[in-house]
């Protein structure tokens, strides 16, 4: 573990915990895709199915089990609550988000460490979480203003994978044989996805106006 | 150190 990793994590769960802030407090979830956050919650299921059979460390297990729990609960709460699936931008929503499975199932099948289920399953997670955004920032681009939490929440969800990048760095010149490439390459095409959403809301942090998204 | 098999990174 090393600082770049960990504050990629607690990046990560800080971007989760912004949502439920924003879903919970507000017992809204417009601006948000449910279509992203089904893909991230088959992303964590698809990456750790190793929950059971490897231990890696209680810090390890803990937060798979926060990402899956939490994935799912963020689905179900804009699939079922009541007020909260009322708020859903469902006509907005509209990216054919089932492609990017199939498509990411598909270069797992042909892109992967080795050919057994739970590391194509892991190349399939890796792939899918670097596309899953996109259906939210088509839905940002589509609703033009962002509230804050939304912009914080997809500020947060960029900023860990970058911090990853960084680990992945410090792990390359420290260990002598680490190589992740499926993960490298992968997270850098994820996080370039945000970037110019980080560029708008660099810019309207400058301005201290309201983040705005070019349609 | 975990060998390679164990992914271990979030």
């Amino acid at each position: 573990m090393n600082i770049f990793r960990l504050a990629g994590d607690m990046t990560h769960l800080l971007s989760i915990l912004v949502l439920l802030l924003k879903i919970y407090a507000t017992k809204s979830c417009s601006g948000i895709s449910r279509k992203t956050q089904e893909l991230y919650a088959i992303v964590f299921v698809a990456r750790y199915l190793d929950l059971f059979t490897d231990f890696i460390s209680v810090y390890n297990t803990f937060m798979k089990v926060v990402f899956i729990a939490s994935s799912l609960a963020i689905v179900w709460c804009m699939r079922f609550h009541p007020m909260v699936r009322r708020s859903y931008d469902r006509e907005l929503d509209t990216f054919r988000h089932y492609f990017l499975v199939g498509a990411s199932f598909a270069l797992a099948l042909i892109l992967h460490e080795k050919f057994t289920v739970q590391e194509i399953f892991w190349a399939f997670s890796i792939y899918l979480e670097a596309v899953a955004i996109l259906p939210q920032l088509v839905l940002l681009q589509r609703s033009g203003n962002v509230d804050n939490l939304t912009g914080q929440y997809i500020f947060f969800l960029g900023a860990y994978r970058a911090f990853y990048i960084l680990n992945w760095i410090y792990r390359y010149l420290t260990e002598p044989h680490f190589t992740r490439w499926i993960a490298c390459v992968s997270g850098v095409v994820q996080t370039a996805l945000y970037a110019d959403f980080f560029y708008y809301y660099f810019i309207s942090w400058k301005n201290n106006s309201k983040l705005k998204l070019p349609a | 150190r975990y060998d390679y098999d164990g992914h271990d990174e979030l």
